[in-house]
């Protein structure tokens, strides 16, 4: 078996950059859609929030509230989806 | 489900839209009609109903738009965000944005409407044979015009059944050349294209000179993809081109390699290492009807719901047989109310008392001798009782209308009383010319119906759709003008002319299987020629020159007399 080719990755002109980690993808998510209020972030209080924030997104979107940023969670941030906010702000 | 905070609604029933701009991923009829298929999913279950403006300002005001189209909320390229739409109210509340870096469909792929050809605009059937080949894409072979084309059954050399596919050697949309198809070569800031381009503007939108020089004539318009265009990326519009060369390697089919999404993408010339030319490839698309009632439920007032088979779910997932969840139909009831049993019948006015009036045998013109009573202010030669015959007389929001040469009277039925006029009628519907036949106003929709000639008008408020001819409406070419309409129960109006009538379907905008029949076949007593009818409290008014035959609902001649004093109180 040859070893699997390297992928490499292209940067594509004209392409609308989503090449992000995963935590900065769930940092977006959560921020866009109103799970994570912009205002007063600090670094302590950002990490309780994130996990609340996502025990908040994982409940409206009807899956395991576990706080964690897990495989399914990830999956349902790559969906497309309406631009409204879930949480009114 | 969820309401936005303070419970923001429409605080009227009739509610109107109006589409500002299209996607060139769709024929603007098919547009449309998942706009109205959209709607139709709330006005099913609430008392609203929405009628469609083609000017102004409507309440939702629907756009496509790449990226960022003009909101504090930019969208974010193909996939992701696919629209957005804002709670009830003024201004952009209300409105819904649609992201046209999406693949618009109506959710299994290339919705692909036909026009000309032999098959009345039918879709493309894909994949369909021709000549022993199978094809999954709109072709031009066989055709020495270039102009692609394709089977709308599976099979062309049995069936026959064509049309021509979506390009720009066809038509255009918007832009200011009504549709007229692209002129290539043309001229362009001093520049020849003999393709549609996207320089000139930063919205990505393509588009072409509908004349040879656009710099002289400023003619344009937006040209539809075809079928086979990439989405995004920076060739919109234009074709994979296979075989493709990437990082050295050749690519007979799509691909996604160099991507850490996953997504399918082609080079759009023989080499993107050479010309870095790409976009993503045609895909399932998403369902414009699907995301256009979410977007709508929030325009009506619905924020999104956590239940997952909701209609106001906020992702997207693909169902072939929609139909509203409880969740939806409880918050939209939750705001509207629920729709009223069948459709609402308008209120039956109370029959006037029997008024006695002049015996028809004496000579009309002898009338009362004492000068008219009406102390109306009007120049004598514009007096409604000097006139013996009106061009048409019909209800319009309850109140009778005297129409006459460009004017129109009205005889106000609520406590002022007595007739107001004469009002110009350019003054109040600009499109209309001074001669009308007949008229109507539809009580569901308000729609206003004005026939002259073979031509027609409906306006909805201040906006107006036509001239149209009435043959579009299926009357006969005999029809030289139609004299009298009808409302009879939901949506059906009958349409008089001569000695006969036909019976439209206002929905459909055509005329009913069965007819014309003869008018003193089913209307027994009234004239065979009666140059106006119209429905009035009650009863059918048959009008010829002075005199008007009433019918009440048990269709008898209950009495006839002088439009110039039961009806105009002269």
């Amino acid at each position: 078996w040859s070893l699997p080719l390297k992928s490499v990755f292209v940067t594509f002109p004209g392409d609308i950059i989503k090449n992000m980690t995963d935590t900065e993808l769930a940092d977006g998510y959560l921020k866009k859609f109103g799970y994570i209020d912009t205002l007063h972030r600090s670094g302590f209080q950002s990490m309780v929030s994130t996990s609340k924030a996502l025990k908040r997104m994982q409940r409206q979107m009807g899956l395991e509230e576990t706080g964690e940023l897990d495989k399914s969670t990830l999956e349902a941030m790559k969906r497309p989806r309406c631009g409204v906010p879930d949480v009114a702000n | 489900y969820k309401t936005f905070a303070g419970d923001l609604k429409w605080d009227h029933q009739e509610v109107t839209y109006r589409v500002i701009s299209y996607t060139p991923d769709m024929e603007t009829s098919l547009v449309d009609d998942a706009f109205a298929r959209a709607f139709k999913v709330w006005s099913d279950v609430t008392p609203l109903t929405f009628t469609r403006l083609f000017d102004g300002t409507a309440d939702i005001m629907i756009s496509f738009g790449k990226t960022d189209h003009g909101d504090p909320y930019p969208f974010d390229g193909k996939d992701g965000l696919l629209a957005h739409a804002y709670p009830p109210g003024e201004g952009l509340q209300g409105d819904a944005h649609f992201d046209d870096d999406e693949y618009w469909t109506l959710g299994t792929g290339p919705a692909v409407k036909t026009r000309y050809g032999n098959a009345d605009g039918a879709m493309c059937n894909f994949p369909f044979t021709f000549e022993g080949k199978s094809y999954t894409t709109c072709t031009t072979d066989g055709r020495s015009d270039n102009l692609p084309w394709c089977s709308t059954t599976a099979d062309y050399s049995r069936d026959k059944t064509f049309g021509f596919c979506p390009s720009e050697l066809l038509y255009t949309f918007g832009g200011n050349a009504d549709g007229a198809e692209c002129v290539l070569p043309f001229v362009f800031m001093g520049e020849e294209y003999d393709s549609c381009t996207t320089e000139g503007r930063s919205d990505g939108y393509r588009w072409c000179a509908t004349t040879s020089n656009f710099d002289n004539d400023k003619k344009f318009g937006f040209c539809p993809s075809r079928e086979t265009a990439v989405i995004g990326g920076n060739s919109e519009g234009e074709p994979c081109h296979f075989p493709f060369v990437f990082l050295g390697k050749e690519y007979d089919s799509c691909t996604s390699e160099g991507r850490g999404d996953g997504k399918l993408w082609c080079s759009t010339t023989d080499s993107y290492d050479d010309d870095n030319k790409w976009g993503f490839c045609p895909d399932q698309g998403y369902s414009l009807f699907l995301v256009a009632a979410h977007e709508f439920g929030h325009a009506l007032g619905l924020d999104h719901s956590n239940i997952r088979e909701a209609l106001m779910y906020p992702m997207y997932s693909y169902v072939k047989d929609f139909s509203l969840h409880e969740d939806d139909v409880e918050g939209i009831q939750y705001l509207y109310g629920r729709r009223a049993g069948p459709d609402p019948t308008p209120p039956q006015p109370n029959t006037p008392s029997p008024t006695s009036y002049p015996d028809p045998k004496t000579d009309p013109t002898d009338g009362p001798t004492d000068p008219t009573t009406t102390t109306r202010p009007v120049d004598p030669s514009k007096d409604a009782c000097k006139l013996t015959k009106f061009d048409t007389i019909t209800v319009i929001g309850g109140e009778l209308h005297f129409f006459n040469d460009g004017q129109y009277w009205k005889m106000s039925s609520g406590t002022e009383g007595g007739l107001k006029g004469p009002f110009s009628i350019s003054e109040r519907w600009s499109a209309l010319p001074a001669v009308i036949d007949s008229a109507f106003e539809n009580l569901l929709t308000r729609k206003l119906y004005f026939f002259s000639g073979t031509r027609f008008w409906v306006y909805t408020g201040k906006s107006v759709l036509g001239p149209r001819g009435i043959e579009k409406l299926g009357l006969p070419d005999s029809v030289q003008k139609v004299e009298g309409a009808l409302q009879r129960g939901k949506g059906k109006v009958l349409l008089f002319s001569g000695e006969n009538y036909w019976r439209l379907d206002v929905k459909s905008q055509k005329i009913d299987k069965g007819y014309p029949r003869y008018t003193d076949a089913v209307f027994g007593g009234v004239p065979n020629d009666a140059h106006d009818v119209f429905h009035y409290q009650g009863h059918i008014y048959f009008c010829r020159d002075r005199f008007y035959w009433r019918m009440n609902s048990r269709r008898q001649v209950d009495r006839v007399g002088y439009v110039k004093y039961d009806l105009l109180k002269c």
